[in-house]
């Protein structure tokens, strides 16, 4: 069980939620 | 044999008999992203962690999370009323948890809250703190270390330096902070396991 945050979805989200932040700042 | 999922992030400890687990698993879902975007949104604000890797970005996140939170939401753990309060407000007794089959981690939670709440920080330097939690060159998988540490170092002297302004005894409190870095590796580990048990179960 070495992911707990995988597990969770939470990885998902995380990278959802950072999205627009990366996105902002390629352009 | 009646399930329960005992987590303040969840709406209720009670969960319907007749959902599948997977249904169970995206209804807790949705009760806790929000607050887990609150966290990404909160960390994207800290200076210097848009500057980190994307892949560290997210190692320290996927890490810290669950950390970030518990800091956040220590005030649900009320140690006078000796209750806990659900996303949906309402709230719940320990023994009425207990008997659902919470454990270990709740009086453990039970204690980081006492102890962080005993520190009397103001809102500022809460955040700051929180900041720390969640910029710790330690975690697994963090790419560049050393641009992870100097930020970590960066955040721990400014807490230093907050915490010297504002408190008389400056030192035993700074010491105190610091040391409520382990306590909350440890009640993530503990959580790590309670979420092995539920899944398994």
């Amino acid at each position: 069980f070495g992911d707990p945050a995988s597990n969770l979805g939470l990885e998902d989200i995380i990278r959802k939620a950072l999205m627009g932040n990366f996105e902002d700042k390629h352009d | 044999n009646r399930m329960h999922l005992v987590c303040p992030m969840g709406m209720s400890p009670y969960v319907d008999q007749h959902m599948s687990s997977h249904q169970i698993w995206e209804e807790f879902s949705m009760s806790f992203t929000p607050a887990v975007r609150e966290v990404v949104e909160f960390a994207k604000r800290i200076p210097g962690f848009r500057d980190l890797s994307q892949h560290d970005q997210v190692s320290l996140l996927k890490a810290g999370t669950f950390e970030v939170l518990v800091v956040r939401f220590a005030s649900l753990f009320d140690i006078k009323e000796r209750t806990v309060t659900f996303l949906s407000g309402k709230k719940y007794s320990v023994e009425a948890l207990r008997s659902m089959g919470a454990g270990e981690l709740l009086n453990s939670m039970f204690e980081f809250s006492e102890k962080l709440t005993a520190l009397q920080l103001s809102e500022e330097e809460m955040s700051l703190f929180t900041a720390v939690v969640l910029v710790s060159a330690d975690r697994s998988g963090i790419e560049n270390v050393n641009s992870v540490e100097a930020l970590q170092e960066t955040l721990i002297r400014a807490l230093r330096s907050l915490i010297t302004k504002n408190h008389a005894n400056e030192v035993a409190t700074f010491t105190k902070l610091l040391l409520k870095l382990p306590d909350l590796r440890s009640l993530n580990n503990m959580h790590s396991e309670e979420l092995l048990a539920f899944k398994v179960h």
